[in-house]
């Protein structure tokens, strides 16, 4: 499903170059449940981002579900992550000026699916923020805000998700009850690439991709049996 | 130092009341380390803001180094907490269109001391983001952006730190690293309440204080004697 082949990224600001990624290869199947750890400013957000095609590699390939990206026209981009990907934000990345319930319908207005509010409503049931639909992100906790940005992840039941982080803001219980809902999407089938920085999801994955500055340090599976 | 007696938060929007505190009785004393934990939404950033003069009680009062904090004017209450208190917010808020040592330098301009960049260069030093001083709050990793927020609130020498989920966005080992900062501080005689979410860094405080739907579910000393 997602093919990076020697990815390099390097952010220039003026003089100054920062090489987020080196020379980074990865295959993911479709199916897997991958962890990415590593230090803070390893490049973990910034491989997310890449495999999100939210960001283009400064060096490299990317096949997603066999299509190659840069290939691809922004139209083209733009609706394969939409209907392929649900991504959840370090910093939840929820629009201010919109209600939860229309931020958690927002990619399936871009998907140019009719906006399906049980659907909505259902996955704020499942992740325990009922009740807070028509309240803004500001008038809301940090764990809520983090459960908004996941029931937007989920709503058009994406093939592949991309949680930076999902449970940084989370106690432990709520966290565990995330993870299980991972889970239950991995066993139907959904491909899950989670960034975390908690040893007890970090376990919960079969296999774990670690960085380190910005290589890959070491690619284990665990649990093979 | 902090004197919280009774104090109730009503959050009120529209029709619709949230209590985020009720009835919340809170005496720490100079030189506590504290911790508060509890599930997402239980009010620990609103009981944060309140403490931290962020925020005013619907009810109850407060009382901060002896001042009754109600009934201070508006310029004397940013005074008192611009000298006294540093807060690390759980979403960071950097100013955007500040470089990072404009960010961390920012306490000293409201406090009317002069900017000291050899301080704050040592404490990105101690934080370990020497050489991000010239970035942009959007050019750096979330794991950074949050030892930004930490170096801020530690720029004016406060005696009383609130950190709100100040490891929220780090892997174990720099959060450990945030933690030892805060317990040499501590050791120096000032005052921490740390909202977190890891047992770990619970276990290093010496006294826990549990929310639980806007009420104490317990305050317990760990570690007497
Ligand atoms: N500005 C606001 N307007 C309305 N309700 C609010 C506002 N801020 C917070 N709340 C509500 O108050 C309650 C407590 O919020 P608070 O942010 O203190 O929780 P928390 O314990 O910090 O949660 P988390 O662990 O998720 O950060 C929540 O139910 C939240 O929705
Ligand atoms: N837009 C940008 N411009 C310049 N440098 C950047 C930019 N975004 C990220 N970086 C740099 O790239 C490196 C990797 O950043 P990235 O956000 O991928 O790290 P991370 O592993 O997600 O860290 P964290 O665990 O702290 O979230 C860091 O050194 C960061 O400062
Ligand atoms: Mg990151
Ligand atoms: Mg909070």
């Amino acid at each position: 499903l997602i093919e990076l082949q020697n990815i390099t990224k390097i952010y220039k600001s003026g003089e100054v170059e920062t090489v987020a990624l080196r020379d980074v290869s990865l295959f993911i199947e479709e199916g897997e449940f991958v962890s990415v750890i590593g230090p803070s400013g390893s490049g973990k957000s910034t491989l997310m981002n890449i495999i999100g095609c939210l960001d283009t590699p400064t060096r490299g390939n990317y096949f997603l579900a066999g299509k190659s990206v840069s290939k691809l026209s922004d139209s083209e981009l733009a609706m394969l992550r939409n209907k392929m990907i649900g991504f959840v934000f370090q910093q939840f990345n929820l629009l201010q000026r919109a209600t939860v319930l229309e931020n958690v319908l927002l990619p399936q207005l871009y998907s140019g699916n009719r906006p399906n509010k049980k659907e909505a409503m259902a996955l704020l049931e499942r992740l325990k923020i009922a009740g807070l639909e028509s309240k803004y992100p500001n008038q809301l906790s940090g764990g809520q805000q983090q459960r908004v940005a996941i029931a937007r992840a989920l709503i058009n039941k994406p093939k592949l998700i991309l949680a930076d982080e999902p449970t940084g803001s989370l106690d432990t219980k709520t966290g565990e009850e995330i993870l299980k809902i991972f889970e239950e999407l991995n066993e139907e089938g959904v491909t899950i690439v989670i960034v975390t920085h908690e040893p007890y999801i970090a376990r919960k994955a079969r296999r774990t991709v670690a960085l380190r500055d910005g290589s890959i340090e070491f690619d284990e599976h665990i649990n093979e049996g």
